[in-house]
């Protein structure tokens, strides 16, 4: 279970400071498929950040099984996501001295050092399922952006994350490359991940358990979206 | 008009080089609104770059106006986009150092040197038509994804360009936000701008003049669609 309480983000880098997010109370059920939807600037992706240690609250805490994610270092902070988590981000991060199969490697061989054939095994097998295998050589600089976008989910998935964050993850993809992506997410989620997903595509919301949202960095309405 | 003749484009940078575009003739006319669709990893991108002197072609010809892009050099066409086109990216470049709004006004500054306040009042009132004036003293690292691409976009038409190229504008946004930028793109367009669009979005396809298919870097289909 992932939880929030009473979390606020305010980043004081501006003049005046920008307070995003208000006070959330949010519960995410262990293998729960939680959808988080709401106008542009919101507060969606910094939500996201906030509860994935990715960023720190300004206050509340944020609980993983009971254990206080915000009192971690910074250290034991980036043991925890390397090993349970995987994050897609809204803007794709990669390292460009790499090529495109090194970079969706990396963060798998590092949380399993000892598992390095079965991670190699597991993202040819997923850049295959995603149709990117063939540039698979390429510089990270030298694909399309669909191809990055798709890149970036296997290097998410990849590590066989227990909670898998996707911040739009079908932004710069068209509607059958977005139904591969979302029959892969409903594909790790029937196998027990839980997964927080940022959108705003509501045929792509549909396939979460519920769906929260968010209005000027607060939550307004949470709705389960029944089983068919 | 602006015209490509038998264009292809290759990429030498991998080994072996990545042919992406066949040979491409296209004729898009003075005030058209072309479309331009296809799979990830089509070509679309490569497309834009070549016809808009962004990148220069591997073999062929492109003539805007019956004069040769292809021949010129390259402060020549840096001369031709920054005055004459606007270029809305697939993925936002913009200058870290600079905030919000000094990201938006440079290109229209660079272009028109001697009309400043014009510049200045035409990027401001852009700003608040995409609801992120309330944004633009932020860094440009320190807005939202969505803030992001309508930055791009007000960037694109502050310069009031003649010939108008997006990239899958309206990725990051949601439906409301995506209208009132589709609305903005067919304002222009009625004002006489060119526009040349990627997108996989059918609803905002559907309001070019024309539609054009890419499958494997060659162009396999154009569609006439009628006015109402
Ligand atoms: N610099 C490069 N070097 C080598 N190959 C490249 C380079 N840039 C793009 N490519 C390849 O060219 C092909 C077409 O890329 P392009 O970006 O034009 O596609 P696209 O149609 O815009 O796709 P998307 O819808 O995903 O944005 C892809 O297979 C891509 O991997
Ligand atoms: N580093 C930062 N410093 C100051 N303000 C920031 C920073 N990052 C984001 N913001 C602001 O916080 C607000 C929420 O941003 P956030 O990225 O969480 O929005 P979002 O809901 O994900 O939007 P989108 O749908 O556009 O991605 C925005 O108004 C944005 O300008
Ligand atoms: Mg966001
Ligand atoms: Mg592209």
């Amino acid at each position: 279970t992932l939880e929030s309480r009473a979390l606020t983000k305010t980043y004081f880098s501006t003049d005046p400071p920008t307070q995003v997010l208000g006070g959330i109370d949010l519960t995410v059920r262990e293998g729960e498929f939680v959808v988080i939807m709401g106008a542009s600037g919101s507060g969606k992706s910094t939500l996201l950040y906030s509860i994935s240690g990715m960023d720190r609250p300004t206050s509340g805490n944020v609980l993983l099984e009971g254990r206080e994610l915000t009192s971690l270092d910074d250290a034991e902070m980036a043991g925890v996501r390397l090993t349970r988590m995987g994050f897609v981000f809204q803007q794709a991060h990669f390292l460009s001295n790499l090529d495109v199969r090194d970079n969706i490697l990396l963060p798998a061989l590092k949380a399993a050092p000892k598992e390095k054939d079965a991670a190699i095994a597991r993202v040819d097998a997923l850049m295959e399922r995603f149709g990117i295998a063939h540039v698979k050589d390429h510089g990270i600089t030298q694909v399309s952006g669909g191809q990055l976008q798709r890149a970036s989910i296997c290097r998410a998935l990849a590590g066989e994350p227990s909670i898998l964050f996707a911040d739009e993850p079908t932004g710069a993809l068209n509607s059958s490359m977005s139904e591969e992506v979302m029959n892969a997410l409903t594909d790790v989620h029937s196998d027990g991940t839980t997964v927080v997903m940022v959108t705003h595509d509501p045929g792509c919301a549909v396939r979460g358990d519920r769906v929260i949202y968010l209005r000027d960095g607060l939550l307004v309405d949470s709705r389960e979206l029944g089983t068919w």
